[in-house]
């Protein structure tokens, strides 16, 4: 475990908790993409199968267990807490996430480091994860205006990947064979999804004005 | 061996 990788967890940590916070406090999900909260569930549940099989270490296993409930809690609050849905904008939330899924399974399946079914599930979920906040940026897009804890949460986002990609280098300097393509260049391509986000997020925080995501 | 390194991260 290295500082990188620990700042990594804390911040992806944080940044479910802020959602969870926002939805439970102020009962509102306004804002907030299900589509990508639905693939962050399915991204848990499938990297985690070796939750009961491989143990790794008490915080390993604390915190799989905290981000599976944490994303499924999320989800269900959206879909089925009789205030919290009310506020869900399905109308906006249009992004066929469905089209995310099979291409990331068909890609898992083709591009993997073992055809074994916990290790395609795995791969899977990398590739899931590059591109679940996608609904979420787009959503952000369409309805312009983000309340800060909204751009908190996808601010948070972005840094628990650009963290854990400086976990990686320095894991690749410290560890022999600490080689893991697949992991960084999925992880790269995540990090570079949420740039152009992070530039307004800077821009707006900078010029002390409400953040505004060109259309 | 060496590629469950990258298992243990979350």
């Amino acid at each position: 475990m290295n500082i990188f990788r620990l700042a990594g967890d804390m911040t992806h940590l944080a940044s479910v908790l802020v959602l969870l916070l926002k939805i439970h406090t102020i009962k509102s999900c306004a804002g907030i993409s299900l589509k990508t909260q639905e693939l962050y569930a399915l991204v848990f549940a499938t990297r985690y199968l070796d939750l009961f099989t491989d143990y790794i270490s008490l915080y390993n296993t604390l915190m799989k267990l905290i981000f599976l409930v944490s994303s499924f809690s999320i989800v269900w609050y959206i879909r089925h807490h009789k205030i919290v849905r009310r506020s869900y904008d399905k109308d906006q939330d249009t992004f066929r996430h469905y089209f995310l899924v099979l291409p990331c399974f068909l890609l898992a399946l083709v591009i993997n480091e073992k055809f074994t079914v916990k290790e395609i599930m795995w791969t899977f979920s990398l590739y899931l994860e590059a591109v679940a906040i996608l609904p979420q940026l787009v959503l952000l897009q369409r309805t312009r205006n983000i309340d800060n804890l909204t751009g908190q949460y996808v601010f948070l986002l972005g840094a628990y990947r650009s963290l854990y990609i400086l976990n990686w280098i320095y894991r690749y300097f410290t560890e022999p064979h600490y080689v893991h393509w697949i992991t960084w260049i999925s992880g790269l391509v995540q990090t570079l999804l949420y740039a152009d986000f992070f530039y307004y997020y800077f821009q707006s925080w900078k010029n002390n004005v409400k953040l505004e995501l060109p259309a | 061996e060496y590629s469950n390194s990258a298992k243990d991260e979350l």
